[in-house]
């Protein structure tokens, strides 16, 4: 699976994923990716795209949940990530990136590693894999 | 001393403040995402465009989806022939009344619109062909970068909640 999340200068926000599923899947069968709320979610307050194991993240709702939180528990993107990754998806199962609508970034995992890669304008940038 | 890697981009009185055009594009970051993901679907190493993961009758159904922060989206699911899944799932949230196609209409609106399509034998690779074949061996549903079974490993049964324990 491969994703990217945005925000652009004016603030407007976007998340776009894509993917081959899982190897040796079924035919027919559909993963996270598509669900809007469960692979890939965005409203006025961030944007997210996950990838790991479809059906874990979709049981989890993960990208709805991580903008939920922020919502209705006034929570940081990073406080919100971190909790739906941390402690609403099975261990080894998820990872995902996010951004804010005030340019924060985070790319939590609980898998053993996630190719993962970003920059802000301020001038921080991170690649990584573990 | 293990493996090491460095890599640059040129050397040179490079100006610190690059101008503004180069450093930014004006893109919107629906452009962005979109421009990024096709970029990382056509490079065959990652399980989407070329390079998607095989399905257990060797087939590939790529998947993919768009979303902005007014919650506009678009959304495809079994593509067999469409080069940059992405762009579709775009054109379904500006072209279309929907949200998500899927399979035989998600192909049928593909041809419609004019998106690059080729022949599904265009997405398989050599690296995924291997990996089914290690799935299949451990009869395992797996998440793209799992680790083959170990010779003394024990094969595993699928779960019935379809949860693979080593997926």
């Amino acid at each position: 699976t491969v994703g990217c999340v945005a925000v652009d200068s004016l603030g407007n926000l976007a998340s776009a994923t894509s993917t081959g599923g899982l190897v040796n899947k079924m035919v027919g069968r559909i993963g996270d990716t598509p669900i809007i709320g469960a692979g890939t979610y965005a409203n006025s307050l961030c944007a997210v795209s996950a990838t790991g194991k479809g059906e874990a993240i979709i049981r989890g709702t993960v990208a709805r949940d991580v903008a939920a939180v922020m919502e209705f528990k006034y929570v940081s993107l990073k406080e919100a990530a971190a909790y739906v990754v941390e402690e609403g998806t099975p261990k080894g199962n998820v990872g995902l990136v996010a951004v804010s609508a005030t340019g924060e970034v985070t790319m939590p995992f609980n898998t053993n590693g996630m190719f993962r890669a970003c920059a802000t304008e301020d001038g921080y940038s991170e690649i990584g894999i573990w | 001393m293990g493996w090491a890697i460095a890599l640059h981009g040129g050397a040179g009185d490079i100006p610190l403040s690059l101008p503004p055009s180069s450093s930014q594009s004006q893109h919107p970051a629906l452009d962005v995402v979109e421009l990024v993901v096709r970029e990382l679907e056509n490079i065959p190493h990652f399980n989407a465009g070329k390079g998607s993961v095989l399905t257990t009758q060797g087939t590939v159904e790529m998947e993919a989806c768009i979303i902005d922060g007014t919650k506009r989206c678009g959304a495809v699911s079994g593509l067999t022939t469409v080069v940059n899944p992405i762009s579709l799932a775009r054109l379904v949230m500006e072209k279309t009344p929907h949200i998500y196609l899927a399979f035989d209409g998600a192909e049928a609106f593909a041809r419609e619109q004019g998106v690059e399509t080729v022949d599904s034998s265009h997405f398989i690779t050599p690296e995924n062909v291997e990996r089914l074949k290690q799935a299949k061996e451990a009869n395992r549903v797996q998440i793209d970068y799992t680790q083959p079974l170990h010779k003394d490993e024990k094969k595993e049964t699928p779960e019935a909640d379809g949860d693979s324990k080593l997926g």
